[in-house]
């Protein structure tokens, strides 16, 4: 797995999820990146990549609403302009 | 294991 930092360069962070907590992809899967959203921006996101942490907060257990808020209160908030995303290119609950 | 994985519902996909 691998820490990526995704500065908040754009209005939107760009990224669709899937999975979460009792569903066949356990834990958040990016299915898609957005041309010119701060994902896309950053260069280190890629479609495949399995969402382990959020800014250290782990989503393993966290059902699909749960994890989508969390990264969306990641991007919302004014604490702190990057996104520290724990990925791994491993489709598997670990 | 395998056959609760198969059991297991799709994901809805949410855009962020």
């Amino acid at each position: 797995s691998a820490l990526m930092r995704v500065a908040k360069s754009a209005s939107t962070l760009g990224i669709a999820i899937e999975g979460g907590a009792n569903t066949r992809q356990p834990l958040p899967r990016i299915v898609t990146i957005q041309r010119g959203g701060s994902a896309h921006n950053s260069g280190q996101l890629k479609v495949g990549q399995v969402i382990l942490e959020v800014n250290g907060v782990s989503l393993r257990g966290k059902e699909h609403r749960e994890a989508a808020r969390l990264i969306a209160e990641a991007f919302k908030t004014k604490e702190k302009d990057y996104i520290d995303f724990l990925i791994t290119e491993l489709n598997v609950a670990l | 294991v395998r056959e609760k994985r198969l059991t297991l519902p799709p994901s809805e996909i949410t855009m962020l």
